[in-house]
């Protein structure tokens, strides 16, 4: 259960890192 | 049946929506009574991450001229910010209760609120880029408007000249586009009308040159001439809105796929 909640978590973070990329991307 | 429409968003999203429906089974899972992890540390990573995203999020409302992403994204933001407060409450309350029910539940709360909140913003900035090769389609339709009052061989020139550059950034745009989505039936009438668009442009051109010379002449079909012009035109005309018409399309129609 730990490292089921600890990978989405972890995934979160990067889902919410790669969204910054693409905006900053299209932004520029 | 893919579930998002375009593949930089389905990179993105389905990963993570693959691991909160796991994260659902989990907590059922969990009902038996079994303690959960303390998970301080990995939510604080979450709300650092979502901090940079919407610091990123409101600079990029300020500096935008398109007005519907500015209209909305906000809410987009808002529900990131919403949801990482929920993960950072369950985090807390877990802390205190590792059997804690409401705590499990604002962890999942919170995690589909960040995957929503995450959606909306890749579909906000995914409509801006569709706004934006829209208007270049409507670029074109503006000129192919003007085809029928071009009655000399130097308007001519200048309806050339004017009309390449802007097919030649639809061509490039839509056919990008084409290569983004993930619903093949879109994907096949983007590639068919652009083809139309591209067969159709040299044939428009050299019926406005017959009719000008004709014009010219004063010679006889002069009538004819400009009609064929005009159903030209018009063809064009119908296909960019058909581009126009399939780029704005988002969901799937089951007839289609069926």
């Amino acid at each position: 259960l730990r490292v089921g909640w600890e990978q989405l978590l972890t995934s979160i973070n990067r889902n919410i890192n790669e969204v910054e990329n693409q905006i900053l991307t299209r932004d520029s | 049946m893919p579930v998002f429409h375009t593949k930089t968003i389905e990179s993105i999203l389905e990963p993570v929506a693959q691991q909160v429906s796991r994260l659902v089974i989990l907590h059922e899972e969990a009902e038996d009574g079994n303690a959960m992890p303390d998970l301080e540390k990995p939510v604080f990573g979450v709300s650092r991450a979502v901090q940079n995203l919407v610091k990123v999020g409101r600079e990029t409302i300020q500096s935008s001229d398109d007005a519907i992403l500015r209209q909305d994204m906000p809410a987009a933001l808002q529900r990131v910010e919403q949801a990482a407060r929920h993960l950072e409450e369950a985090s807390g309350m877990l802390k205190a209760d590792p059997f804690s029910q409401p705590a499990r539940k604002k962890l999942i709360e919170g995690s589909r609120g960040i995957l929503q909140g995450t959606s909306s913003l890749l579909l906000c900035f995914d409509e801006s880029e569709v706004r934006k090769i829209i208007s270049e389609c409507k670029r074109v339709l503006d000129y192919l408007a003007v085809a029928e009052v071009v009655d000399s061989l130097e308007d001519l020139v200048r309806f050339v000249k004017d009309l390449s550059p802007c097919l030649s950034k639809v061509s490039r745009e839509v056919d990008g586009r084409q290569k983004e989505l993930t619903h093949q039936v879109h994907r096949d009438i983007l590639i068919r009308c652009l083809e139309e668009v591209k067969t159709l442009t040299p044939i428009l051109i050299c019926s406005m040159k017959i009719y000008i010379q004709i014009h010219a002449q004063g010679g006889k079909g002069g009538e004819e001439a400009g009609m064929n012009r005009d159903y030209l035109a018009q063809r064009m005309t119908d296909e960019l809105n058909e581009i126009i018409r399939v780029l704005q399309l988002t969901t799937y129609d089951e007839d289609e796929w069926d």
